[in-house]
C-alpha cells in the first residue's frame, strides 16, 4: 500500500514544486515506484518535466469533475519509475465549481485511493493557498511535508497552516500526520537563514527534517530544461540534498 | 483623483508584498498620500508593518461583506502619509462566500471608489492566485504592476496572467492597463537572472520598468522588524531600488 504525502504551504514560492519534483525523482531513481499529482492550476510540476499542453490527454481537473479516468491521464516521465498526473489552468475554475459538490473536500480522496496499490509513494504538489484544492490534498493524504523557505514571511505563516492541518484532522482525516518540516533555500552565510533555521528546530524538534535544502541555482535552472535536477546536474548540491532527503524519508518509513 | 494600482502575479513568492510595502513607503516619504490595501488572506503586507491581530479593528474582509466601513478599518503606519487596510485569515472564506454575491467581481471596486479622493495612490497587494480576490483587484484598478522574479517558473506563468488581465479588460474593466513589469530578486552574477531579464526586456520593451530590484537580504530582514526597508536600512541597495522605482512611476504619471 503506497503512502500518500501532500506537499503544502500557503506561502508562495517556498519550494513546494521544487521539492515535489526532486524528491519524487530521487525516490524513483532509488527503485521505488512514485506518482506525482499536480493540483496547482499554475501547473509548474507539469511544466517542470517539460510537458507541453499538446502532450496532455487529461488533467487532474477532468479527473475531479469525472470526465477522465486516472489511467487515461497518467503520463510517463524520463525516469522509469516516476509517473505524473498533470494539471493546467482549467483548475482555476475548479475551486468555484467543486463548492457545490457533495463532500467537496473528499473528491480527490475518492479518486486516488485505487492508485495506492500501484505505487510506493504518491506526492501531491499543492497551490499557494488554503482553499478547497489544498484541503482536498490534506484530506487524501497520510502525511504532509511542509517546505519552509528560510525567510520571515514563511515562518510567520506556519501557524495558519498548522491550524488548517488541525481542522482537517478533526473533521476530515483523523490519520493525517506531519511527515516533516523541510528548510529550503538555506544560505549559511545569511544571518536570517540561520535565525529561521534555529527557530524551526526549536519549534519542531525531530519533526523537522535533518536534511536542509541549500539555495542552489542548479535547482532553479533545471525546470527550464524540463528535467528534475538529478537528470540536469547530478553533481550539484541541490541534487545531493534531495537524495539525502529521500534517504531520510525511507529511513523514517522503514522502507528500502 | 488618486490612481489605483494592483500588484499581481499568481506565481508565489515573486515579491508582490515586498513591492507593495516598499513602493508605498517610498512614495509616501516623497510626500504623496498613499493607501495600501492588503487582500491576501496571508496578511503579509499587514504583518510586514508589524501590526498584531489585536491592533486591527476591521479588515478588508469585513469591508467586502459590508460589516465595517473603510474609515473604521484604516490604520496609520509609522510613515505619515501612508495608511493601510489590513487583512487576515478570515479572507480565506471570502472567495467561497463572495461567489454567491451579485456582481461578485465588482465588490471591491464599489467599496474603494470613495477613497480615491483622499489619496494620490492606492496599491492593492494580491494573493498568489487568479481567483475572485485578484479579479476584484484587477476590476477596481487603473493599472497593474507585475513583479517577476528572475526565475524560470515566474516567466513561464506570465502568459496566464496576461490572459486574465485581457479577460478582465474585455468584460469588467476596459480601462485597465499594465503599469509595468518589474524584475525582482535580480542577481547579476547568475546566468539565469540575466536570461530572464533579457527575455522580459524582449517581450515587454518599455512596458518593463527600467528599475530592477536586486536580490538584497535587507529587504527580507525588514519585515521581521515590522518596518519597510526605508525605515530599517535606508542605505541598502533594496531601499535605493524602490526609491528609484517610485521616481520612475512618478515620471511615468507626470506627478511630482
Ligand atoms: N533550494 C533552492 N535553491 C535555489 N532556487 C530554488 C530552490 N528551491 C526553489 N527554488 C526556486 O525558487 C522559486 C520558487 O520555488 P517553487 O516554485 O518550487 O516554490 P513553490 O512553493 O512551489 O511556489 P508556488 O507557491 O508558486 O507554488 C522557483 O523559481 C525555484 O526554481
Ligand atoms: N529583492 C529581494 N531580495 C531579497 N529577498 C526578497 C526580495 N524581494 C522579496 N524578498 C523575499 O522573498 C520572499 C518572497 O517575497 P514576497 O513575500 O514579497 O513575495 P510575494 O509575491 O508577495 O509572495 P506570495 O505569493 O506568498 O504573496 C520574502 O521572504 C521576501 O522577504
Ligand atoms: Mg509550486
Ligand atoms: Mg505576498
Amino acid at each position: 500500500m503506497g503512502k500518500i504525502i501532500a506537499i503544502a504551504n500557503q506561502k508562495g514560492g517556498v519550494g513546494k514544486t521544487t521539492t515535489a519534483i526532486n524528491l519524487s525523482a530521487s525516490l524513483a531513481t532509488n527503485g521505488l515506484s512514485v506518482l506525482l499529482i499536480d493540483i496547482d492550476p499554475q501547473g509548474n510540476a507539469t511544466n517542470g518535466f517539460g510537458f507541453s499542453h499538446t502532450q496532455i490527454k487529461g488533467t487532474i481537473y477532468e479527473i475531479l469533475i469525472g470526465t477522465t479516468t486516472f489511467e487515461e491521464a497518467i503520463l510517463d516521465t524520463e525516469i522509469q519509475n516516476l509517473k505524473i498526473i498533470p494539471s493546467n489552468i482549467n483548475l482555476v475554475g475548479a475551486e468555484i465549481e467543486l463548492v457545490s459538490f457533495n463532500n467537496r473536500e473528499k473528491i480527490l480522496k475518492s479518486k486516488i485511493q485505487s492508485a495506492r496499490e500501484n505505487f510506493d509513494f504518491i506526492f501531491i504538489d499543492c497551490p499557494p493557498s488554503l482553499g478547497l484544492l489544498t484541503v482536498n490534498a490534506l484530506t487524501s493524504a497520510d502525511s504532509v511535508i511542509i517546505p519552509v523557505q528560510c525567510e520571515y514571511y514563511a515562518l510567520e505563516g506556519l501557524s495558519k497552516l498548522l491550524n488548517t492541518i488541525h481542522m482537517v484532522r478533526i473533521s476530515l482525516n483523523p490519520d493525517l500526520t506531519i511527515e516533516g518540516v523541510l528548510l529550503t533555500m538555506f544560505d549559511s552565510r545569511l544571518r536570517l537563514s540561520n535565525q529561521v533555521a534555529q527557530e524551526i528546530w526549536n519549534l519542531f524538534g525531530n519533526k523537522a527534517f535533518k536534511t536542509v535544502i541549500n539555495r542552489n541555482v542548479r535547482l532553479s535552472e533545471a525546470p527550464s530544461h524540463g528535467k528534475p535536477v538529478i537528470l540536469y546536474d547530478p553533481t550539484s548540491i541541490g541534487c545531493r540534498n534531495y537524495l539525502e532527503l529521500a534517504r531520510e524519508i525511507l529511513d523514517r518509513n522503514n522502507k528500502q
